[in-house]
């Protein structure tokens, strides 16, 4: 996965995400492609959840799956996770569920709480930072004033570190793909370079909706396990998404 | 992985989505969170019920391609119903409700949406 929060000239807050899955999950000679990618395409939805007729909050989701992994608190906060790869991983959690020690929250239970109950970013950064997990993650929250985006790497129980936009730093954006942003990443699967590369090439004097669009379409940030492509504007309350394919050549993740 | 093509110069013009990358836009649903949580997800998953059962057999053959005599699937089906109870709320009764639904077996259901952290294995 590929998301970025980041602040354009004029201090709106844009959020952009690649959904990628599916990772060794079966891989299809013929086609080039793995199996359970393409099976989740068909399953991308974009969801309006309302209450009393109003929108609460919206969401990209694959239909039959209750949990959130993208989503938008219109006005308030945009909110997207990545995963993350630890030892100390979800096999531990689901462990200590089934023994019966249940205080940690499921990873995507938490985004579906956060995005519902949460009516600030600064709400939503604490109660993502705080609350025990499961399994590891990094959560990628965008807010709605100048400055309000970050990176918070969480392990099962504590919140590791936070990286937020910093514009007296020059730092308009943040973006996380697979890999602790203080370390270098795997060096078969580093799409943060390019990823960055495109970003400062774009300059926050041209980041839009639509060159946020251009960066996620570029591979590796397109890759074979690219199921859908989401864009936010936090101050329009907008979400939109497309279904994606990367033509061969392609890199495979 | 830098060569080209695996990684290309930065696209452009890319916006709005057309062309070889883009394989479609993305429908709207409703959920009503006025509703008991196992009527939310009805209306979509009436809708994609189909698409939903595809993507589970999926994971399945992959699952028995592992474990031929099929228990590793037993195992979803027997013991994640339970798993079931332990969710919080009102993610098990959705999870439910999504089940009888699509007619999906309330093991997998649960299997798909505790997927995150069953994969970190």
């Amino acid at each position: 996965c590929t998301s970025v929060v980041a602040e354009d000239s004029k201090g709106n807050l844009l959020h952009g995400r690649n959904l990628d899955f599916g990772l060794f999950l079966g891989w299809d000679v013929k086609n080039k492609s793995w199996t359970i990618s393409e099976k989740l395409k068909p399953l991308v939805v974009n969801l309006d959840f309302k209450k009393n007729n109003q929108t609460v909050f919206k969401s990209t989701n694959f239909a039959g799956y209750v949990g959130m992994l993208t989503g938008i608190k219109p006005h308030m906060f945009t909110l997207t996770m990545n995963e993350r790869f630890s030892l100390d991983g979800g096999y531990i959690g689901i462990l200590e569920w089934i023994l019966g020690q249940r205080d940690g929250m499921w990873m995507s239970f938490l985004t579906r709480t956060v995005l519902e109950k949460a009516n600030s970013y600064e709400e939503a950064k604490k109660l993502l930072a705080e609350t025990k997990l499961l399994a590891p993650a990094y959560f990628i929250l965008g807010g709605n004033q100048t400055g309000q985006g970050c990176i918070i790497t969480r392990s099962r129980t504590l919140s590791i570190d936070v990286l937020e936009i910093d514009p007296k730093l020059d730092r308009w954006y943040v973006l996380e793909t697979n890999y602790d942003h203080w370390k270098e990443p795997f060096f078969l699967d580093d799409r943060r370079t390019p990823a960055m590369r495109c970003m400062n090439q774009t300059t926050q004097t041209n980041i839009s909706v639509s060159t946020l669009y251009d960066m996620l379409s570029t591979k590796p940030m397109l890759n074979k396990l690219t199921t859908y492509t989401t864009l936010m504007q936090v101050s329009e309350g907008k979400l939109e998404s497309y279904i994606r394919d990367c033509p061969n050549p392609c890199m495979p993740w | 992985q830098f060569v080209p093509p695996f990684t290309e110069d930065c696209r452009t013009g890319m916006y709005p989505p057309s062309g070889p990358t883009f394989r479609g836009a993305v429908r709207w649903y409703t959920v009503d969170l006025d509703l008991p949580p196992s009527k939310r997800w009805a209306p979509l998953i009436a809708e994609r019920k189909s698409d939903l059962v595809s993507m589970i057999q999926a994971i399945k053959d992959m699952a028995n391609a592992f474990v031929p005599s099929g228990r590793l699937i037993e195992l979803v089906d027997i013991a994640l119903p339970l798993m079931a109870d332990t969710l919080p709320s009102p993610f098990s009764e959705e999870i439910k409700g999504i089940a009888d639904a699509s007619g999906v077996p309330l093991g997998e259901v649960v299997l798909f949406n505790i997927f995150y952290e069953v994969f970190t294995v």
